[in-house]
């Protein structure tokens, strides 16, 4: 999947990729011990569309939230359906619009569009179904994320998306633009005498990561956005490394 | 081939032989459509008596009878009643109507025809009628009587289903017989007793066919005196997945709407037994009501709350001033307290109800907080009629709209022969409830367990089921105050002459804690071109091809007749009785304020046919005056899930509010954080 992260801070927007492995599940957000939040994206694989040398694709097929406050609240989404396990147990098709509001939680699902999921009036998640009518043999019914309002989870969140939404990245340029995926260009590398053209890199923490520009389209497509995108499945942007952010099971709340 | 012994009975037989009795139904989309057509022979040359009885359910109405006598065809036609007595000009007294049982049997009443055949002539007698079948314990059943009262040569019934969703269950019972009800019905290889011989299903996914036509020597078998007992067909059809809008249907500027949602979790229920423990209980009454009530505390919920009052000449509370958590000493508490009842003395309705509504008030309105979001209901069973205390129907029911004040909903059953079932009926139908019957002979344990399964899982409630403004007029009742698990609420509207395409269909609800709102627009174009193209591969025939808005006329005359029933005003009540009367003469239903006027032929002495005579057949028997205080047998219409509390009158015609504007799913364009993980 793509990602995407408005640094607040600095008004940047980071993004990057990440492949994964067919039936991994990835950390999204974690704020397990302050908000009670945690979420949760099971990957599926597809083939690479034919003619391409790219990988095989892989898109989130289930996206989990788990809401501990006040009383423990699950809500697991598909492509097809809503679950919603709040004591009781609720199956809702996303073919349908519907609106559940709970003390503590709310969720609209508009038909086969979005869903948006309220927990406590502070945190809010836009989940959106992405249905193929005539689907080519690369592309599978999927899930889109996006985090709409984050006033409630602390600063002690973490995931994929979670740990940078309290995070301040810097925009630096280093000297040479000839980095290649899986190497971090620097002029020492290059030698001193030659002088090159900067390029642009990401202060995160007492990390620098090259950048380039590029652009993305979010919402279905329904609009573009400019980002800095980080290569290599966004190694030392995040905190660690892929395997750190692969959970056991969809309703894993383990800490960072 | 006749069997010999058949054959000389039918020779000696006086009264008209039936040629032939056909049945056949066709369901589409559980509006049922049933033709009976009956052929009479006179084989003696002088003039007889011939008699067309025939058992129609309680819930449908007749559209349609004609005979033909002679070579000659006498119509009948649907007029609306002349007003015999105004609104409050008596008061029911409570006295047995003497016309209700004789023309009642349960869940069927007797549609009879009297008519003078001519010598070595014959009579034919058709009759239609149409019924809107009620899902109850998740299933549908549609119920023939098949009672001709003497063997005939060419017996058929038959039932078509026609279903838009897939038909999942699909069950032809034994003959139900009252008293013998399964022992007449094929014994299968499981030990099980199945449908009657000579019974053929064909069945296909969304369609199936169902065929009984047992010969004469067969009837033999398992009739008694030409009584061989209703053939029932139970179905179901599959619903999508979770909490879904329902099934719509468009059809001729008319639509219906099925809503039955499922997988939703149930709401915790209080609930108050209210058992009559008088004399006339006593002996198998008495005991199978306990056999009930001991396998119910089995299955209430730990969430549910319950409590227990008996009534004779003495009320008794179990636990007085409150109502009990479902614990095994709770249950084993209770059990012991059923397990002591014996019935003695008369019956006093009033205190009955009076106590179980006393505690449920009080534990509503002191536990407000922790319990506004469960479904309370009061489950009332007697054997007879008010005989101590308040005695008068009016002061009862009366007494008890005071005391439920609309918090909570009765339900009332009555056991046999004894009861005065309007009262009960009124009782519960004023109280967002509904009424059953347990016949004499029946087994009141089975009964009444099945009427408390019925409404003992709620799921939803204070459902609103609305449409756009500008596409609906006139639709039928879209308040209810429960849903239960096993049901299905039924809502028809009348599409304006300039709808717009898209039906908006919002449907708010509550669960538990929960409060849900559905929408969905829908094509009305492309759901009636799927209505039509269903109904042209079922291949049903033209007389069944306006099914939706027939479906709309008669929940609409039922709606007129609740309403008219529940009327505290005169001009409200002069406002339902005039439109329920029109619709069902738009129609030609025979409802309780329409009489069908019959032609009927004369027999001369000589044999031969004189001019014909009109005579009025009340085939329905209309209560002598109905005022808001009185007894009306405007019935038959409820469903589990029952009324809204708070109806008011003009909701007959009114269109519901617009939900278009207001629709919490507008597709706003996002403007919201980028912040995301998507895409491949």
């Amino acid at each position: 999947p793509h990602f995407v992260v408005e640094v607040p801070q600095s008004k940047l927007t980071v993004c990057f990729n990440i492949n994964g492995e067919p039936g991994h599940i990835l950390r999204l957000v974690t704020d397990h011990k302050h908000s009670g939040v945690t979420v949760n994206g099971a990957l599926i694989g597809a083939p690479a569309p034919a003619g391409s040398h790219k990988e095989q694709r892989t898109y989130f097929k289930t996206i989990t939230i788990v809401a501990d406050k006040p009383h423990r609240s699950y809500i697991e989404v598909t492509p097809q359906k809503v679950i919603l396990d709040d004591r009781d147990r609720m199956i809702l098709p996303s073919s349908s619009s519907i609106s559940i509001e709970t003390a503590n939680l709310g969720l609209v699902i508009v038909a086969n569009t979005n869903l948006t999921v309220t927990i406590l009036g502070t945190i809010q998640f836009v989940i959106l179904f992405h249905k193929y009518k005539n689907p080519a043999p690369y592309q599978r019914d999927h899930l889109g994320f996006y985090i709409a309002n984050s006033k409630g989870l602390s600063k002690d969140t973490h995931g994929l998306l979670g740990q940078f939404l309290y995070e301040d990245i810097g925009l630096t340029q280093l000297p040479g633009n000839f980095s290649t995926a899986g190497k971090n260009s620097t002029q020492e590398t290059l030698g001193e005498n030659i002088s090159l053209p900067s390029c642009p890199a990401l202060k995160v923490k007492d990390r620098t990561v090259t950048v380039i520009k590029k652009s993305r389209r979010i919402y279905s497509g329904k609009q573009t956005v400019d980002c800095w995108f980080a290569r290599n499945n966004a190694a030392k942007l995040i905190d660690g490394q892929y395997s750190d952010y692969v959970v056991s099971h969809l309703f894993d709340t383990g800490d960072w | 081939r006749i069997a010999r012994q058949v054959k000389t009975l039918l020779t000696k037989e006086i009264k008209p032989h039936i040629q032939e009795l056909s049945v056949q139904t066709t369901i589409i989309s559980r509006y049922a459509f049933t033709a009976v057509s009956c052929s009479m022979l006179n084989r003696h040359s002088a003039a007889t008596q011939g008699v067309f009885q025939f058992h129609i359910p309680t819930a449908a109405y007749i559209s349609n009878f004609t005979m033909i006598v002679g070579g000659r065809v006498f119509p009948s036609q649907v007029k609306a009643k002349e007003k015999k007595m105004k609104k409050g000009g008596g008061e029911n007294s409570g006295k047995k109507n003497k016309n209700t049982p004789e023309q009642s049997e349960g869940e069927m009443e007797v549609f009879r025809m009297e008519v003078t055949i001519p010598g070595r002539n014959r009579a034919v007698f058709l009759l239609t009628y149409e019924e809107l079948l009620q899902r109850r314990l998740g299933h549908y059943e549609h119920v023939t009587s098949v009672r001709p009262m003497q063997l005939v040569s060419r017996l058929s019934v038959g039932v078509t289903v026609v279903e838009h969703s897939r038909i999942t269950y699909l069950e032809v019972l034994p003959l139900r017989n009252g008293k013998t009800p399964s022992s007449k019905g094929n014994v299968k290889a499981d030990g099980k007793a199945g449908p009657p011989a000579s019974t053929v299903v064909r069945q296909n996914d969304t369609f199936c066919k169902i065929t009984f036509t047992p010969n004469i020597a067969q009837q033999a078998k398992i009739a008694t005196n030409g009584m061989l007992g209703e053939f029932v067909v139970h179905y179901d059809v599959e619903r999508e997945t979770g909490t879904g809008i329902g099934d719509i249907q468009v059809l001729d500027g008319h639509f219906v709407h099925y809503f039955a949602p499922k997988d939703l979790p149930v709401v915790p229920k209080n609930v108050v037994f209210v058992i009559d423990t008088s004399a006339s209980m006593v002996g198998t009454k008495i005991r199978q009501t306990k056999e009930a009530l001991f396998t119910i505390m089995r299955e209430l919920r730990p969430n549910d709350h319950f409590n227990f009052v008996t009534f004779s000449n003495r009320i008794r509370v179990w636990q007085p001033g409150k109502l009990v958590p479902v614990t095994p000493n709770n249950i084993r508490d209770a059990k012991k307290f059923i397990y002591m009842i014996s019935p003695t003395g008369g019956t006093d309705i009033n205190g009955g109800i009076q106590a179980g509504s006393a505690l449920l008030s009080d534990y509503l309105s002191s536990k407000e907080e922790s319990h506004h979001n469960s479904v309370s209901l009061i489950i009332f069973l007697t054997d007879g009629r008010p005989t101590v205390g308040a005695v008068q129907s009016p002061v009862i029911i009366g007494n008890t709209k005071t005391a439920v004040q609309e918090k909570f909903c009765l339900f009332t059953i009555g056991m046999g022969d004894d009861v005065d079932y309007r009262l009960l009926e009124r009782m519960s139908l004023e109280n967002c409830g509904t009424m059953r019957r347990i016949p004499e002979d029946a087994d009141a344990s089975v009964m009444l367990k099945g009427f408390y399964d019925e409404i003992g899982t709620p799921l939803l409630s204070d459902i609103r089921v609305e449409y756009s403004e500008d596409a609906v007029e006139y639709i039928t009742q879209n308040l209810f105050t429960n849903y239960f698990n096993g049901s299905e609420l039924i809502v028809a509207g009348k599409l304006t002459n300039h709808s717009p395409d898209s039906l908006h269909v919002q449907v708010t609800a509550s669960n538990s804690e929960r409060s849900i709102v559905l929408e969905k627009d829908v094509s009305i174009h492309e759901r009636e071109q799927e209505t039509e193209r269903r109904l042209a591969e079922a291949e049903v025939g033209a007389n069944v091809n306006g099914y939706v808005e027939r479906l709309w006329g008669y929940l609409s005359v039922k709606d007129g007749l609740k309403g008219r029933l529940r009327s505290q005003m005169s001009a409200e009540w002069e406002n339902y009785t005039q439109h329920a009367t029109n619709l069902s003469l738009t129609y030609n239903f025979l409802t309780p304020l329409t009489q069908m006027i019959v032609e009927k032929p004369q027999v001369l002495a000589n044999g031969s046919l004189a001019q014909t005579q009109k005579e009025a057949e009340a085939t329905e028997a209309p209560p002598p005056a109905e005022s808001s205080n009185q007894l009306s047998k405007d019935d038959n219409s409820q469903t589990p899930q029952s009324l809204h509390r708070n109806q008011h009158p003009k909701s007959i015609s009114a269109v519901s509010k617009a939900t278009s504007g207001g629709s919490k799913f507008t597709k706003k364009p996002v403007t919201l954080s980028k912040t995301s993980a998507d895409g491949d």
